[in-house]
């Protein structure tokens, strides 16, 4: 207490820092609290109702210094000789109130009922209050500053939609300017949570590629986990996403159509002793390809290992005995409309 | 489906309607496996429980199933992890069925696309559905032909979105044939050589399309899933949890 005696020594005034980021391109850089809103700090400040309020009014372009005079209340400037508070003249008040409570009434919201002008001193009096000065900006810093000069919330540039009146908000929008991740080598934008979790995104699949470092006797899943190679295609789930279980059984590309099972995380044909029906219809089916139409057994192509452990089929004795199993194409019946046939066709005349 | 026709009973037997408790039809689906359909995931939004769906399948009159129809409760419901109810990209889901199927003339599966195989621009398929027909919903089920539309070209037709390569466009620019709410799930289908159908779209979202329509409808692109669903059917069928 400095200029007379009190009874109790409220909380001593102190200036702080300002931390708001609405409000951190302001003329001056301390605050004091309880500010005009009746917060007590400034996290109560960033939280309020004021704080939202303002800077959506202040994209309506009904005044210019709307901003600054919105920040003189929720951090109001603290003079670090007197630790006092500087609040802001009244004419600052009365153009801000008169130009924007209007704007406000449209969208059935009311002026904040704590800022009322007569609290404030007139500008030239004997108390100091605060003017905006020259090159005050009428944006804060979460605010977007459209080349017409108008401000718009940061969020919204790059959105999609066009806000600014002149469009710029949509102008030049890479990747970063979306808070996205730039695929290399391309213009595609991803989010960063898209970045190794199993499903390409990026062209050339980038974004999924030295996403995990497995050991040697280890194999990625396609969430990039790591799963030892004697678990794939055991016939259970290891990788969380199942994938050590995935595309067990193939066609090989080849002319041939050899089945060819991965086991082990290498690649088997399957010998053609005691192969029945059964299986080939199993196959087609693990396949997703309907029912085998029918089924060959050929000799063995080079560089394909031989099926040695693989359930129910034989043991090879040696490369040149086993013949493999060929099912040249698991006959799909799908995509038919038998029905269609029960109405005598339609004559064209 | 605005300026469709009734089908023939018969004509699609691959066409499902998704039905719910007390709703009835609530989306349409696609028999792709005598136990297993695809429809879209917006369809479970805020329904994602297995036991309140049932599939019905061989219908052409909602309100006449008939002999040739059959139902079929829902086992279980496999949404896209990657489901996005934002900008509906990754609309898809797969449905197992309690039990399969009796493939007859009237229930068939239709067949899913080859590996990157995609129905090229400007070439002809159908839409079938039981939704809206821009000014009644039908009891019987509506076909219409629709024309397929690069991306490039849809994106004109929908500057506040992206069509992703997650998704299809096919109809007209007046939008003359669409489909509407209702259809959602249900197939978007072409024939190949030798009168084989295959799916390559599920109706997923579009412009309004109760009043004047503009612009084509947005499919779930089927060619861009296929790994995925069958991948989702093999784990269900064959891996013990």
């Amino acid at each position: 207490c400095f200029h007379n005696s009190c009874s109790g020594c409220s909380a001593a005034s102190r200036c702080e820092p300002i931390s708001l980021e609405l409000c951190m391109n302001l003329p001056y850089n301390l605050t004091s609290f309880p500010n005009y809103l009746g917060h007590l700090s400034q996290r109560e400040s960033s939280v309020s109702w004021e704080a939202s309020l303002f800077p959506a009014l202040v994209q309506t372009g009904c005044y210019q210094y709307l901003m600054f005079y919105a920040c003189t209340l929720l951090v109001p400037k603290c003079d670090p000789v007197s630790l006092q508070k500087v609040p802001p003249c009244r004419s600052l008040c009365r153009n801000a109130k008169e130009k924007c409570e209007s704007v406000l009434g449209i969208v059935g919201l009311t002026w904040p009922e704590d800022s009322d002008c007569s609290q404030f001193p007139e500008e030239g009096g004997n108390t100091s209050c605060l003017l905006p000065e020259d090159g005050v900006d009428e944006c804060s810093p979460s605010h977007f500053k459209c080349r017409s000069g108008r401000c718009v919330l940061a969020s919204k540039r790059c959105d999609g939609h066009l806000d600014c009146d002149d469009h710029s908000d949509e102008d030049n929008c890479g990747c970063s300017e979306r808070a996205l991740w730039e695929c290399p080598g391309s213009k595609v934008c991803i989010k960063a949570s898209m970045i190794c979790d199993g499903f390409p995104d990026c062209p050339l699949l980038v974004d999924e590629t030295n996403c995990s470092v497995c050991r040697d006797n280890e194999l990625s899943c396609n969430n990039h986990q790591c799963v030892h190679r004697t678990l794939w295609c055991d016939g259970k789930k290891h990788c969380s996403d199942s994938s050590d279980e995935w595309n067990c059984v193939s066609l090989s590309d080849g002319s041939g159509s050899v089945l060819t099972v991965f086991r082990t995380a290498a690649e088997y044909q399957v010998c053609a002793d005691e192969w029945n029906p059964e299986l080939s219809k199993l196959t087609c089916n693990q396949l997703g390809l309907g029912v085998p139409s029918s089924v060959s057994m050929v000799a063995d192509h080079p560089g394909f290992f031989l099926a040695t452990d693989a359930p129910n089929v034989c043991l090879s004795l040696s490369l040149s005995v086993c013949l493999s199993v060929c099912l040249p194409v698991c006959l799909s019946e799908c995509g038919q409309r038998p029905a269609v046939g029960l109405y005598p066709h339609r004559k064209k005349r | 489906i605005l300026g469709g026709r009734v089908s023939r009973l018969g004509s699609w037997p691959w066409q499902c309607s998704l039905q719910s408790g007390q709703s009835g039809h609530v989306c349409g689906c696609v028999l792709i496996d005598r136990r297993w359909a695809l429809t879209v995931a917006h369809c479970f939004e805020g329904r994602e429980s297995a036991e309140l769906w049932k599939v019905v399948l061989g219908l052409n009159n909602l309100d006449h199933p008939g002999v040739h129809s059959q139902s079929r409760g829902v086992r279980s419901i496999i949404v896209h992890p990657r489901y996005n109810r934002a900008v509906v990209d990754y609309d898809i889901s797969v449905v197992q069925l309690d039990s399969e199927v009796e493939e007859t003339a009237f229930v068939r599966p239709v067949c899913l696309p080859r590996p990157s195989q995609l129905p090229s621009p400007d070439s002809y398929c159908y839409i079938t559905g039981w939704g809206h027909m821009g000014n009644r919903m039908p009891f019987k089920l509506q076909e219409g032909e629709v024309r397929i539309i690069s991306l490039s070209q849809c994106q004109s037709y929908f500057d506040m979105k992206t069509i992703t390569p997650r998704m299809l466009c096919a109809g007209y620019d007046a939008g003359t044939v669409d489909s509407c709410m209702g259809d959602s799930g249900g197939p978007l289908v072409c024939e190949e050589d030798g009168g084989r159908w295959t799916l390559f779209g599920l109706t997923s979202w579009g412009s309004v399309c109760f009043s004047k329509v503009l612009g084509p409808g947005v499919y779930s692109n089927v060619t861009h899933f296929t790994p995925w669903i069958q991948q989702q059917i093999y784990i269900h069928t064959y891996l013990n949890d």
